[in-house]
């Protein structure tokens, strides 16, 4: 089950804040309940699936798109309230009840998105206190996934930065790599070329010598 | 010319790196980078 | 100014759940409001810095010890709501008031931590709406805050998958580098030691010809 819990202003009565909550079940799609609430009485109803359904239709709308525009228009997570409005009207008939509708608001279009009968809760204070209650638990839960999120901040930024520091090390060693291998390969070569001089050189004096003994001879 | 091929044949080897002087880091990484891939 | 709102039992009605709002400027040191909501009723009080002075100098602790202790009795932000515990008395004298008192228990023992006389609020639905939106506003900072933090985690995750795979390029880079070193090391000695091969040769052919002169001669 969830539950959203936002802050309305009914276009009948401007500046007054309301406190909506809506819970359901699934989704907003297979029917939800309505609390209204303006810190000192409250009035509760509910929305069944069919009456979902039926509105979708008469909207001409898809189903799941229709729930959709019930999600930004009731729930918490909407976030764009200016585009929806809210409408409260006592029934004449029985003064126990109210008429809640909202609509969607298109370029000041009005498009009715639903209605519900709402009907005084008897004990307020039980609503109150839920709704009290709604907003410490969902601030005590928001602040353990902050801490969640912060200690995996922390561990990312470490793991980063423990990476980062490999990295300027690895480039650090393939330089000494580099430095270090010219280095013994100058040593090894420079040997080398000293066997080629002396070698050059043997070979001259061997080479003016059998020129000297092929004079003498000659 | 081919006498001065012939001279520098004696004192180099074919990637240009002499027989008899000495080398450093710098000039053995100028034969190296004339070492294509393919040798 | 800061604001702290926490469920709380009274001992003398068990089960009965009070909201308490703390109210303070810098910290709970300089005073602090405190307001007490059943979710019909409300009442309000006020603790002055020389009283929070007074009562730590009463219970001779330090006056920063005393605030900390303050803070994890009356705020949210302290855990251990079953290390303190609160009493709520009808002053028989005034019906309008009531005497709320906050104690830290050890091990059975009750130190009492401070007390106020809190008065009956006329209008509670100014309280109630209050607390309601304070649960709101604190759910709606957090949940920006978590996004913010999941922004940042992402970050910090492609930051450190980025630098992983730059470090295994590194890693191969240097390995490659070696081969590649080696390899053409390889090729330049070995030119060398052709070298020496053709001189020796060349060498002893002529120590051979110097040899067959002088026996030639002898």
């Amino acid at each position: 089950m969830d539950t959203s819990v936002r802050r309305i202003e009914v276009s009948s009565e401007p500046g007054k804040i309301y406190f909506l909550r809506v819970t359901w079940e699934e989704d907003l799609g297979s029917g939800f309940s309505v609390d209204l609430c303006d810190g000192q009485s409250a009035w509760t109803g509910k929305v069944s699936e069919e009456e979902v359904s039926k509105e979708a239709q008469e909207m001409e709308m898809k189903r799941q798109i229709y729930v959709d525009e019930l999600c930004q228009a009731l729930t918490a997570g909407g976030k764009q309230t200016n585009s929806y409005s809210f409408n409260l009207s006592k029934d004449p008939a029985d003064n126990r009840s109210l008429h809640f509708s909202y609509e969607k608001v298109l370029k000041d279009v009005f498009f009715k998105l639903g209605s519900v009968e709402l009907h005084t809760v008897s004990k307020p204070i039980e609503v109150i206190k839920e709704l009290i209650n709604h907003g410490l638990d969902r601030s005590t839960e928001l602040r353990a996934r902050n801490e969640h999120l912060l200690g995996e901040n922390e561990r990312l930024g470490q793991e980063r930065d423990y990476v980062t520091e490999e990295l300027k090390k690895y480039v650090q060693a393939k330089e000494v790599l580099e430095q270090d291998l010219y280095t013994r390969f100058v040593l090894v070569l420079n040997e080398k070329k000293a066997k080629i001089r002396s070698l050059q050189e043997k070979l001259k004096q061997a080479q003016e010598e059998v020129e000297s003994e092929l004079q003498h001879r000659g | 010319s081919p006498s001065t091929k012939q001279h520098f044949a004696k004192e180099y080897d074919c990637f240009g790196d002499s027989y008899y002087a000495d080398t450093d880091k710098e000039q053995l990484k100028e034969v190296f980078r004339r070492i294509n891939k393919t040798e």
